[in-house]
């Protein structure tokens, strides 16, 4: 038996808001620490990698490690089935191929119910190797969205250099070129506001714009996100999911021809 | 022009 509520169901929302231009089917595989996701493009060329702990949910159930295969499009019709503050529990039991979502407002008045057929997902797992990144660049998330959104005006890809200055994303295209420079914050009100760099070393990459605009759909789920840069790597781009989970997104650099 | 690099030229498949 499997059982997961989460309170704020709006969570599962923009989850799958962000990730449904990316991956077509996910598999959830379900333990006792929590529910986590890794699924790649079918461009291989980024990875989007969901962990969500157990702490998050109350309550969480997991008797055995389940894999759940789900459609997004199916997955993303019923969820916008709830309201905002609904909460969801998901269910499946061993030995069917069915998932539950109850969808319960906030005053116990409405409930809903939906069924989903799972899907046998060949999925590739991938080795993500523990790397030590050049430079950590925090900040907010709908900063960076404006930045990738506004540099996709310029053309297709983004270079992203950091330096002791700070961190640049520059991009050219037969119109013209832009700049823009951020500096780590001296002095703010509010932490979310915050742009801290963190630079082992310099370090400059270029990244496909279309991918960056993908993965900006997750700015709703927090205030504030995380590039981990290396030289001839991919970019990790990270989203807190509260205090009990997070969205990653991988992608791989373009290199000189 | 810089090209598109494959995901899988740093990751390994498990």
């Amino acid at each position: 038996m499997f059982e997961a509520r989460l309170i704020q169901g709006s969570v599962l929302k923009k989850m799958i808001d962000a990730i449904k231009d990316i991956v077509t089917d996910i598999n959830l595989d379900c333990s006792s620490t929590g529910i986590s996701v890794q699924a790649m493009d079918s461009g291989h060329v980024c990875l989007v990698l969901i962990e969500l702990g157990s702490d998050g949910f109350e309550p969480y159930r997991c008797d055995r490690n389940i894999t759940l295969g789900l459609g997004l499009k199916a997955l993303s019709v019923v969820v916008r089935c709830a309201n905002n503050d609904d909460s969801i529990t998901i269910k499946a039991q061993e030995g069917t191929d069915n998932i539950n979502f109850v969808f319960e407002s906030p005053n116990g008045e409405k409930t809903s119910q939906f069924e989903i057929k799972l899907m046998d997902i060949d999925s590739e797992h991938l080795g993500i190797p523990d790397t030590e990144y050049d430079s950590v660049v925090k900040m907010p998330s709908h900063e960076f969205q404006r930045i990738c959104r506004d540099m996709s005006q310029l053309g297709d890809s983004i270079v992203v250099a950091c330096t002791k200055d700070g961190i640049q994303f520059s991009a050219s295209g037969d119109m013209g070129s832009g700049k823009i420079n951020l500096r780590q914050s001296s002095l703010v009100d509010k932490e979310e506001d915050q742009i801290n760099i963190e630079l082992n070393d310099p370090v400059h990459l270029t990244f496909a714009l279309r991918y960056l605009n993908y993965f900006t759909k997750a700015t709703p789920l927090s205030p504030t996100v995380t590039l981990s840069l290396k030289a001839e790597s991919p970019l990790c781009v990270t989203y807190p999911i509260g205090d009990f989970g997070s969205m990653k997104f991988f992608l791989a650099p373009k290199i000189d021809d | 022009t810089p090209i598109q690099n494959d995901l899988l030229e740093y990751f390994s498949l498990l």
